[in-house]
């Protein structure tokens, strides 16, 4: 573990908890797309498969549950709390995320480290992970005014991916045969579909106006 | 022999 991971794995954790803490105070979910969210719930269900049977630390566990439990339960909220489902924009939220999928499906089963059930489902949830945000963008070009916690939300969620790629920069330069390229460039593409929001996102920050991204 | 690795990050 180093210092640019652990960042990473805080700052991962704090976009979730950013989230939950929106929609459990407030009841509200306005300005979240669904699509994306139920993205992440696939994400981590196929990439934490071997959560119960490769042990790798008791931090590695209880980071795996609860990134599967927040991620279910704001699918959950989002769908069938009556208060928050109210709150969600169905006519706004209309990325087709099934054009997401299949791609990464058919990519993970030709690039991949190994063909066995795990290793294609690993690939596929990081190929995935890189373009699960792309509802959630989209929405956001959408509804001109976004509140200040879906601003946090997937400002710390692009963050905790950049702060990754420092950790394989790191862990290339200290751990012998450290390669591994469907992670680097999936986590790559990840942080480069942020690139804009993260210029809206600082200069709205800099200039101390509400953030709205161009139409 | 191809190594596989470890899945250690999250």
């Amino acid at each position: 573990m180093n210092i640019f991971r652990l960042a990473g794995d805080m700052t991962h954790l704090m976009s979730v908890l950013v989230l939950l803490l929106k929609i459990h105070t407030i009841k509200s979910c306005a300005g979240i797309s669904l699509k994306t969210q139920e993205l992440y719930a696939l994400v981590f269900a196929t990439r934490y498969l071997d959560i119960f049977t490769d042990f790798i630390s008791v931090y590695n566990t209880i980071m795996k549950l609860i990134f599967l439990g927040s991620s279910f339960s704001i699918v959950w909220y989002m769908r069938r709390h009556k208060l928050v489902r109210r709150s969600y924009d169905k006519e706004q939220d209309t990325f087709r995320h099934f054009f997401l999928v299949l791609p990464c499906l058919l990519l993970a089963l030709v690039m991949n480290e190994k063909f066995t059930f795990k290793e294609v489902m690993w690939a596929f949830s990081l190929y995935l992970e890189a373009v699960a945000i792309l509802p959630q963008l989209v929405l956001l070009q959408r509804t001109k005014n976004i509140d200040n916690l879906t601003g946090q939300y997937v400002f710390l969620l692009g963050a905790y991916r950049a702060f990754y790629i420092f950790n394989w920069i790191y862990r290339y330069f200290t751990e012998p045969h450290y390669v591994h390229w469907i992670t680097w460039i999936s986590g790559l593409v990840q942080t480069l579909l942020y690139a804009d929001f993260f210029y809206y996102y600082f200069n709205s920050w800099k200039n101390n106006v509400k953030l709205h991204l161009p139409a | 022999e191809e190594c596989i690795h470890v899945k250690d990050e999250l």
